[in-house]
């Protein structure tokens, strides 16, 4: 599963 | 958002700065390799491209991603074409395939899910934690820098280590870890080691940025 919290790292 | 993370944005945003600085003042791009400036734009627009699918996430990460896109492509653009002269191929020597190669095969293996999308953001995350190399070795090769492309490294690095303590502070505030970035990321600041190391004891003690013989 992806982590939701990745995407808003650049 | 944490501090570590925003003074890590904020020192890559500052060292491309320092690399764009340092063109225009020198008229020159001698010393920084042309192979590891074009991974980075390889690695911004595999990476940021979800502006373009992905919900908004803020202004700040909008902002941010096409910044890192425009100012890598305009650093190409002052490499190949404004500065062309200065530009040295004869030194900037590494084989690409030894880091795109990987990049692929480890972003074929690891990753969230085994979509395009996700398959493109981990190779992003590979690539760039590779991306420095050329410039490294080039360094290696040349035994000595200016003082100004030294800083321009130090922020890019200072980048890569404020986002450990970043991940640190994230898992003990909400038990999150995005294990292909941690690991990624401490492998690129890993890479990092010697050269801060020479950084620290000579070019802050105002001395020449040069290698051991």
């Amino acid at each position: 599963p992806v982590p939701d919290h990745k995407k808003d790292e650049l | 958002m944490n501090i570590f993370r925003l003074f890590g944005d904020l020192s890559h945003l500052a060292s491309i700065l320092i690399l764009i600085h340092k063109i225009q003042t020198s008229r020159s791009c001698r010393g920084i390799s042309f192979k590891t400036q074009a991974l980075y734009v390889a690695v911004f627009v595999t990476r940021y491209l979800d502006l373009l699918y992905a919900e908004h996430v803020s202004i700040y990460n909008t902002f941010m991603k096409l910044f890192f896109i425009g100012s890598s492509c305009y650093i190409l653009y002052l490499m190949k074409v404004r500065f062309r002269p200065t530009q040295d191929p004869s030194i900037d020597t590494f084989r690409l395939e030894y880091l795109l190669g990987p990049s692929v095969v480890l972003a074929l293996i690891f990753n969230y899910t085994f979509s395009f999308t996700e398959v493109l953001w981990a190779f992003s995350i590979y690539l760039e934690a590779l991306a420095i190399l050329p410039q490294l070795f080039m360094l290696q090769r040349t035994g000595e820098a200016e003082a100004i492309t030294t800083h321009y490294l130090a922020a890019l690095g200072a980048y890569r280590a404020l986002y450990i303590p970043n991940w640190l502070y994230r898992y003990f505030s909400e038990g999150t870890v995005d294990p292909i970035a941690v690991v990624a990321g401490i492998v690129q600041t890993g890479l990092y080691v010697d050269f801060f190391y020479i950084y620290f004891t000579k070019v802050l003690r105002g001395q020449k940025f040069e290698l051991p013989a």
